[in-house]
């Protein structure tokens, strides 16, 4: 619940942020140009940062679902096996805590262990590939982290520390899914962490793009440069399509009513931050 | 002041929140 209500208050920081930081700073720079419509070059900046997010979470939800779709054997069914193999017995250090959570209804589960296995062996390759899917969604959602974070750190320190910190209230349960996710594709514990801190490369390489394209080397000059507005498009979609939905579930009214006041936080702080 | 350390260490961080659910 509290996490929630941090993602609530990360919400209101990235659309004040855009909305009052961002979007205003990127088309002042714009006024330069006479010629042009003062912010196409912005505007269309901003919708490809939409687009390419929403894009990259097309492409590869499908797989992410398909995924969840295929459930892990029930505990009873896991309980079963176990005890099958064991003659009966369950083994010391493999009793009901683990994965059951002492939940699990031994006595009255029918032997059906040969079959499940079987069953299960047809669904692994499935979703192994799933997990390698996973992972790589997952490397490309770090770069455009890593694009946002450089991105605004370019533009000020101050802005990189709240890009920073609000990407990493979002990434935190999303990560600890894409775990999960692994762990049920097949990998072990300690495979799923280095794939994982693979995937932290690919922040790395964003963060490292973003400033190289950047062009530039002092914050003033980035001001114009096509991050700000980019970097825009990414925050706005990460806060009204991908954690914004899932606020919007919550049913307890005083939940709620602390979310939006998270929410009008972040923004009032952005707001006198910006002032 | 230097913001490609910054971005580099703050990339690292967010990366890093990968390996949380091992703690």
């Amino acid at each position: 619940k509290f996490l929630k209500v941090l993602l609530s208050f990360a919400v209101g920081g990235l659309l004040g942020d855009v909305f009052l930081h961002l979007l205003p700073e990127a088309w002042e720079g714009e006024k330069n140009t006479p010629s042009e419509h003062p912010s196409l070059r912005s505007g269309l900046w901003v919708l490809s940062g939409i687009l390419i997010f929403t894009i990259v979470e097309k492409i590869f939800s499908g797989y992410t679902n398909a995924d969840e779709e295929n459930p892990q054997p029930k505990c009873v069914e896991i309980a079963n096996c176990l005890l099958r193999k064991t003659g009966g017995k369950i083994p010391d250090g493999h009793n009901n805590s683990e994965g059951c959570a002492g939940a699990c209804d031994i006595e009255d589960v029918p032997n059906g262990c040969f079959l499940r296995e079987r069953e299960q062996k047809q669904k692994e390759q499935p979703k192994k590939v799933a997990g390698y899917l996973n992972l790589m969604a997952n490397s490309i959602d770090n770069f455009t982290h890593g694009l946002a974070v450089a991105g605004s750190f370019l533009v000020s320190f101050r802005h990189g520390v709240l890009a920073t910190f609000a990407i990493l209230l979002h990434e935190i349960p999303h990560e600890v899914g894409d775990f999960a996710i692994l762990l049920r594709s097949g990998f072990s514990r300690w495979d799923a962490a280095r794939a994982q801190l693979l995937t932290a490369g690919a922040g790395l390489l964003g963060a490292l793009v973003a400033i190289g394209g950047s062009g530039v080397t002092s914050a003033m000059e980035a001001r114009t440069s096509w991050i700000m507005p980019f970097t825009a498009g990414g925050f706005l979609h990460i806060a009204l399509v991908t954690v914004l939905p899932d606020l919007l579930k919550e049913e307890e009214k005083v939940e709620s009513i602390k979310q939006l006041l998270a929410l009008i936080f972040g923004i009032l702080l952005m707001a006198l931050m910006t002032a | 002041y230097t913001p490609w350390v910054f971005s580099l260490l703050g990339s690292m961080v967010i990366g890093l929140a990968g390996i949380l659910p091992l703690i």
